[in-house]
């Protein structure tokens, strides 16, 4: 099963 | 003081038009280099990034880094009251702008409008300098045709990339279907498929985001897919002496 990834988990916050 | 006026006022429009389905308010940053824009999606899964650089306004002038909040959904309301072929001028007197004005100029009349702003405080991703093991450039209708056809078996559409060029496959309940566009390095630029794999991907992503970015296919020919495994895809549309506008997009991944 696939499960979405947020993108904050790549990026980090400024 | 703040203006830049957009020579092609529909390339303006295009943008906009490309971006008011995935972010709903974002800040539109200007300064001495251009104007750009960077907003996330409700969800947090996608990154609108736009960058328009001064060099490519009919005019363009910035004494003091500006951010300008506003709604997308009211940006276009005005924007529709201007013609695909009218020049486009934003403007701001003030330091700390309360309103963004318009001017739409066609050979026949001009319109004055004025936008109220918001302060928006939007924390901004830092998207690092990345080098991509694959990078794909193809035609954005071919792009835009594959993401709207596999998309009707899956919602998730998977892309493998290869020496070869580039798959695009799904696996869905009524079946499953895959789509490998082979590499042609033809002479017309806007149908050339050039493939750089240095390390092959295979990567699944949501293809509502694709479908609801390829609006930007009007802002170029061409598309450009910029891949590594287990990170977000960016994808490219470069808007012809201006700039670009991408689209970052996380992938889904197996439980």
């Amino acid at each position: 099963k696939l499960i979405q990834v947020i993108l904050g988990y790549y990026y980090s916050n400024n | 003081m703040f203006e830049a006026k957009f020579e092609d006022g529909g390339l303006f429009k295009k943008i906009v038009e490309a971006i008011k389905e995935l972010v709903k308010n974002v800040n539109l940053e200007a300064n001495g280099t251009g104007i750009s824009l960077q907003a996330m999606d409700t969800s947090h899964v996608a990154l609108v990034a736009l960058q328009l650089n001064e060099k490519g306004f009919k005019k363009y002038r910035c004494e003091k880094s500006l951010t300008m909040g506003l709604s997308i959904e009211n940006l276009q309301k005005i924007l529709k009251c201007s013609g695909n072929d009218d020049q486009i001028t934003l403007r701001t007197q003030d330091e700390e702008p309360t309103t963004l004005s318009f001017t739409f100029e066609s050979k026949n009349r001009i319109s004055e409008f004025q936008l109220n702003l918001m302060s928006l405080d939007q924390e901004q991703l830092g998207v690092p300098d990345t080098e991509y093991s694959s990078v794909v450039r193809m035609p954005s209708n071919e792009f835009t045709k594959i993401c709207r056809e596999l998309g009707n078996i899956n919602e998730a559409i998977g892309i493998e990339t290869s020496k070869e060029g580039i798959k695009f496959y799904v696996k869905g309940d009524i079946g499953e279907g895959q789509v490998s566009v082979k590499i042609n390095d033809t002479e017309k630029p806007e149908e050339r498929v050039e493939c750089e794999v240095d390390e092959p991907v295979n990567l699944s992503f949501a293809v509502r985001y694709f479908n609801l970015f390829n609006k930007a296919s009007a802002l170029s020919s061409q598309v450009i897919l910029s891949m590594s495994q287990d990170q977000p895809l960016v994808i490219e549309y470069i808007i012809e002496e201006m700039g670009s506008l991408k689209l970052y997009l996380a992938p889904k991944i197996n439980d």
